[in-house]
Order: C-alpha cells, then sequence, then structure tokens
C-alpha cells in the first residue's frame, strides 16, 4: 500500500511549524502553546496559531475572540488576528454550546482544511496546538505536513507523565524531533502564607526528560491568576508576568 | 441510510450502565469513575469498570494492575478483578509506553470488542469511564449498547465548563438522561495554614447544573493525597476518606 507520508508537503510562506503536545489533557497545553506564541511574537516574529483540538477548542476563550472569520476570493479562509498572532480554531466556526459528534475521516478532512486552506500568508512559526490522544487528528497532522520539531508539556505525575511518554513515542515514530519537556503545575505557593505545595507531585518531568534525553524546558507553577486570566481571554504572557513563567 | 441506532444491544447480564464522561481532559474522570465503583461494590452491588480510553488509558495505574487478562474456550475476554470490580482495559494488553496510533475503524471495533466480547457476566452496574471529545470512541459506545444514565465531571473554570456542556449536549442528543454533574478540584486547603484558594475558580459547576436543570452531585476539593494514591494503584475510596469526598 501506499507510504501514509507520501503526500506530505509545506504550507506555503510558513518556514516553520511546531507542534505542542501532551497525550494527557487538561495539562496545560494550550495555556502554554497561547503564550508561547505570543511570546514569540513580542520578540517580532511572524507568527500563527492552530487550534487543532475539533472536539474541545480553547483557543477561542483564551484569546477572547468571538467572531467569524471571512473567507476569500479564492476561498481560502483568513485567519483572526489578536496579539499580533494570526489564529484558527473551529470554535470560531461552531457555537460554543455545540458538540462536534465527528468520526475520523471528517477529523481528517477538517484538519488538512485548516493547515492547506487558512490564508496563514509569511511565517516564521506555525504553533499547532494538539489534543489529547494519538489518534486520527495527530496522524494526519503529521502525514499532511512536514513538522520541525514537538514540544510535550506535563504535570508531574505518573498519570499524566504515562501519556506523556506515549506521545513523545509518536514523535519518535515518525521521525520529528522533540524541542523538551516542560513540566506544568509544578508546585503551589501559597498566597496567604507562602509555604509551598507539591499539589500534582513534583519533578516527574524532569525525571522523565533526564531518562529519555530530551532537554527540559523547565517548570511552571500553579499559579491561580493564569487560570483567571485564561477564562477571560487575557493570556498571561500579555501581562507582567511571574519570572518563572516568563523564563520558560 | 441506516438508523445508526439499530444494532444497539444490551450486553447480557448487565443491568445499568453509567457513562462517565467530562468533554475536557485531566478533569478528574477517572479518578470519580474508579471510586464510583469501588463505592457501588462496597455497598454490595456487582460492579464492573470499563476504562474507554483507548488512547491514554488511567485505570491500570490507578488499580495497580500489571497482567494481562485471560481469554476463555468460547473467546471471551475474561476481565480482571480488583477491590470486588471487573476491570477491562486497553492499558491490560498493551505496554505503558506504546502509543496507541489508530485511527477511527480500529477504534470502533476495539470499544465494541470491548463491551459484546468481555465475559461480564452478572452485572448491577457497568461504568463506562469515557476519554475526552465526543468522536468515534463516544460514538460507537452510544450506538452499541443501551446507556441508563451519565455522570458529567468538570473543575470549576470555564475552559473545562465549555467542554462539559457540549458532553452534556451530546448525551441529550441521543436521549441518554443526565444523572447529574459533579465539581472537582472545587478548592483548595492549604496544608500548612488551612487557608482556602480557589485555584480552578469556584462554583462554577454548581452554577452549570442550576441553569441546565441537572442535579449537582457536589464538590470534591483538591487533595495532594488522591494525585499520589492514584500514582500508587490505592484509590481513595479504599482508604478512610475526608468526608466531603466520600460523600459525593
Ligand atoms: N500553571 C497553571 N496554573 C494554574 N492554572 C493553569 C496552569 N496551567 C494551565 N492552567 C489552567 O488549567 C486549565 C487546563 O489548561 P489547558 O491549557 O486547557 O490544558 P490542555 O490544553 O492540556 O487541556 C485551564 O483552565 C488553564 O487556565
Ligand atoms: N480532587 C483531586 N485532588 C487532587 N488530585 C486530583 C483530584 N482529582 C483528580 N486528581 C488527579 O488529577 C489527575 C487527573 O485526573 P484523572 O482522573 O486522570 O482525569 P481525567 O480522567 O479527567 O483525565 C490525576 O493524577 C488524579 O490523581
Ligand atoms: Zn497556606
Amino acid at each position: 500500500s501506499k507510504n501514509p507520508f507520501e503526500d506530505r508537503a509545506p504550507i506555503h510562506g510558513v518556514k516553520n511549524i511546531i507542534a505542542v503536545a501532551s497525550g494527557k489533557g487538561g495539562v496545560g497545553k494550550s495555556t502554554f502553546s497561547v503564550n508561547l506564541a505570543i511570546s514569540l511574537a513580542q520578540q517580532g516574529k511572524k507568527v500563527g496559531l492552530l487550534d487543532a483540538d475539533l472536539f474541545g477548542p480553547s483557543v477561542p476563550t483564551m484569546m477572547g475572540i468571538n467572531k467569524k472569520p471571512d473567507v476569500t476570493m479564492k476561498n481560502k479562509i483568513v485567519p483572526i488576528e489578536k496579539f499580533g498572532i494570526k489564529l484558527m480554531s473551529l470554535g470560531f466556526l461552531i457555537p460554543e454550546d455545540t458538540p462536534v459528534i465527528w468520526r475520523g475521516p471528517v477529523v481528517m478532512q477538517v484538519i488538512t482544511q485548516f493547515l492547506k486552506d487558512v490564508d496563514w500568508g509569511e511565517l516564521d512559526f506555525l504553533v499547532v496546538d494538539l489534543p489529547p490522544g494519538t489518534g486520527d487528528i495527530q496522524l494526519t497532522l503529521v502525514q499532511t505536513v512536514p513538522i520541525n520539531f514537538a514540544i510535550v508539556v506535563s504535570t508531574p505525575q505518573d498519570i499524566s507523565l504515562i501519556d506523556a511518554r506515549k506521545s513523545l513515542g509518536m514523535f519518535d515514530k515518525v521521525n520529528i524531533p522533540i524541542f523538551g519537556i516542560v513540566e506544568n503545575m509544578s508546585y503551589f505557593m501559597c498566597p496567604h502564607c507562602g509555604k509551598r505545595s507539591d499539589i500534582f507531585k513534583h519533578g516527574g518531568a524532569k525525571d522523565t526528560a533526564e531518562k529519555l534525553g530530551v532537554n527540559f524546558l523547565g517548570e511552571v507553577p500553579i499559579v491561580p491568576e493564569i487560570c483567571e486570566l485564561s477564562d477571560k481571554g487575557e493570556p498571561i504572557m500579555t501581562k507582567d508576568v511571574h519570572q518563572e513563567v516568563r523564563s520558560v
């Protein structure tokens, strides 16, 4: 049968594509993708962000967007721009409360359209925020476009690291280099007494990075403000932030 | 074309099937499913637990299981028993670090096998722990067997509630009654100073339950012990627990 990577082709004008994954849901992938894109834009790079989580898109809420994208004469979708970033998400096209009840073939088609039929223009980086798992969405992405490197986000406990390792394993299998692993929700400093609690344990992602020989990109603490700002559509990197958050 | 629910049929010997969903990953679905199953068993019920998260199964770790299930003469898979519960998970069959890189049709086949080809025997309740999203796994489940009711787990913030509402919307669409919504990670009591922090906000799931007219099943606080015990395969309901966790 045919080579599944046969049709893989770059997106015209896009220099680098970065995949942000975790395997496990709810560990901070979207939060990291949004803030990575913003910090690249703050450094003067031309940046796009594709929300590939068709079933639970978070970019519309996290970036505070509630308008629909336009379509050009040539039937290309025009990405929505905010904070200097070109954005695309299924959440711009479908109402928030409407469940997307799709099987694999439709999923594959929509992801391919988001990669090929959006008018991304000239970009230094396209960040792709992946959903949990290693199924149709992830497979379609790696079979449709060349990925320059992947970043894996995890929280410190085994339950998340097991899924992070599966995600790393998938990237290995399809020869996508790993830029590194981030440990999110690494510890919590009580705002009342200043003492620390390791709510989801601590240090597991660093250990995993060392064992697997991949870069460890740093720790991000649990900061309630991150969650509040996400709900308000005001990403933390657009504010004066905790040093440890910004350094990651 | 044919009615997608045409082939739906009960599992012989299984009185009730409960779906536990959330839409969003990492909010505590598996933790809740495991502990719900244990508390039903502690009340003398015959209980099964199906880990339907093929891409990131957590039941093997959370229940501390690392052996493979047997197969009967009639080619039925024999569930593994622990804490008085019959268990099935893809994690029993595939090594932990191996990514499951499957597309929709294979996913559909495996979920159908877990429902029809496992020797569940006589059960009062089969709890199905669903993965995030509303795709192939969820569709195959509701089209293969009758679901008596669904429980939705969410954390308090909008980012999770948006996905919880999609999950509720899917169950509505296929006429599956909602037993109620649980708010997990509802608040955090600092072990050092006893003061409270609403890390992922607070009360959002209760508001959503009231707005949608569904039961609110209660709040579970963030308890670091829950995370540690999950990694060790010792579910919190098998221990002397916080009153508020047990009451939920
Ligand atoms: N370091 C952090 N501290 C506090 N809340 C966080 C942190 N990282 C993420 N969150 C919150 O946790 C929730 C899940 O994060 P999200 O980025 O949606 O995860 P994922 O994309 O992996 O599902 C969001 O409400 C987000 O605001
Ligand atoms: N109330 C809680 N307090 C502390 N940790 C929790 C709580 N509920 C769940 N966890 C931990 O959070 C992580 C995610 O929970 P999990 O049940 O795997 O979520 P899901 O099934 O929704 O992905 C696990 O490590 C689990 O132990
Ligand atoms: Zn404190």
